[in-house]
């Protein structure tokens, strides 16, 4: 079945879901069949990609709740031949509060993603920027977690939070939930600031930190205003050339361990 | 009694708690006493004023939660005179769980300002990346909402849905809240992808944008590690400026209307 992975962190605009796309696009290239999966009632996964998400019936809401609906009736194919995504929408909001109530309330995205595992080389989970109960739904489905940090104080204070959370989750929900990598992004190399912030997430994580970084250009924003990936919207940046790099490097370590 | 204004955008990263804390430091060299609400469990607010959330006994939490606890214990003078916080740590997290089966769960931030209203000229409250209880609570609470926006698509397209929820805010548990206005954050002038995000907002809201622009400049990620706003930590930067021109305009709009 499929590798599981969800991006998670708490500080909001880090590039959680840029990376989602960016690296989702570039392990299609790869040859890879890939699963982007939106727990984020924001829908951003829809709106980088092109697709209108407040404007589907079926979303990864109605998979949540379990009210029939198919997850072929969710799924939507994208511009990227390989690439498909399970698009989210404001409704989203409304399971956090109703899954409260419900038993096995942290392995609802488990249940839904159980057959589609064996559909896609790889299911990529965009969580919303809070800890609350999609995030963790996003954490129990995951084989992995990979952390997106802006090498900016208030994200890096908030990383001992995000260990406690994987720490939790891992001993009450999934004992398999691997963090398997933090990515810096944004990086504006040119200030000390940035360089002095990415050499202290160095010290405190190590190899965990992945070497490829990316940094902070112009074309990310640029991206989703055309609703695709850098990685087809402006192929030869050096943005679209850093996440190309990143998945090279992720499928690097998985050989290896 | 004080002016209570809620900074709101469920976009993340856009610069909710840089503004608050510049704001608020901008307002006090203006002769206000002014207290800082934290409504967000990572705790950014104390954390970009040197105090350390963590550590705090009592917070914003157990006055959510009536546990007994005073507003006297749970506030915190910081190095600035006039300028208090009602610190949040990540105790906060489990209100949101909990007040969702408590009665009139959406006033529980403005039964806990209701006598602090009388000790300050104005009460800011930095909002969490999201529509759920607690920002609801800070919109309930609030007679007003500013709107920081970082002039990218994701939260230019996030616009209306945050529209969508003061609307039903203001139907339902708040019929004076006012929009009072929206503050375009992190603008990169030598883009033309800024410029025209800036474009598509002047022709949605009008006279709702604010003629004050806050642009991009790395002193906004430093005076965090320093613990301070950039009002003192660099003090005659453009970064300061922006953000005392933006306190005079609203100040100046007060009198206006
Ligand atoms: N390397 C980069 N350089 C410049 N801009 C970037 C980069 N990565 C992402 N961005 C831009 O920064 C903004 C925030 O990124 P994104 O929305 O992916 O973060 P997020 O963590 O998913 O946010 P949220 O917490 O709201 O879900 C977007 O406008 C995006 O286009
Ligand atoms: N005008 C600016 N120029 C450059 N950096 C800025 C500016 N305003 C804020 N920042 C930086 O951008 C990052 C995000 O800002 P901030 O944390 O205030 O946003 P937020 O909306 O409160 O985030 P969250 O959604 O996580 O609560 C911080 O590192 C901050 O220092
Ligand atoms: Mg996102
Ligand atoms: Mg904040």
């Amino acid at each position: 079945p499929a590798s599981t992975v969800a991006f998670a962190n708490q500080k909001g605009g880090v590039g959680k879901t840029t990376t989602v796309i960016s690296l989702g696009a570039a392990l299609v290239e790869l040859g890879e069949r890939v699963l982007l999966v939106d727990m984020d009632p924001q829908g951003s996964l829809g709106v980088g990609l092109g697709i209108e998400p407040h404007s589907r019936e079926v979303t990864v809401y109605n998979l949540l709740m379990q009210d029939g609906s198919t997850f072929e009736e969710a799924v939507v194919g994208t511009a990227i031949e390989g690439l498909d995504l399970l698009p989210a929408n404001i409704d989203l909001a409304a399971a956090e509060l109703l899954l409260v109530q419900e038993t096995a309330r942290e392995q609802a995205l488990q249940r839904v993603l159980r057959e589609a595992r064996y559909r896609y080389d790889r299911i990529l989970v965009d969580c919303p920027p809070s800890l609350g109960l999609l995030t963790i739904n996003g954490l129990t489905a995951a084989d992995g977690v990979i952390v997106p940090l802006e090498c900016e104080y208030f994200a890096l204070r908030g990383m001992s939070l995000l260990m406690q959370t994987l720490e939790r989750v891992r001993a009450r929900l999934n004992p398999d939930l691997e963090l398997q990598g933090i990515v810096a992004t944004m990086v504006d190399t040119r200030t000390l600031h940035a360089r002095e912030v990415l050499e202290r997430v160095r010290e405190a994580f190590g190899d965990l930190l992945y070497t490829t970084t990316i940094n902070r250009t112009i074309r990310f924003a640029e991206a989703p205003v055309a609703g695709e990936p850098i990685l087809t919207y402006s192929s030869e940046s050096r943005g679209a050339g850093a996440y190309r790099e990143l998945a090279r490097e992720i499928r690097g370590r998985e050989t290896v361990s």
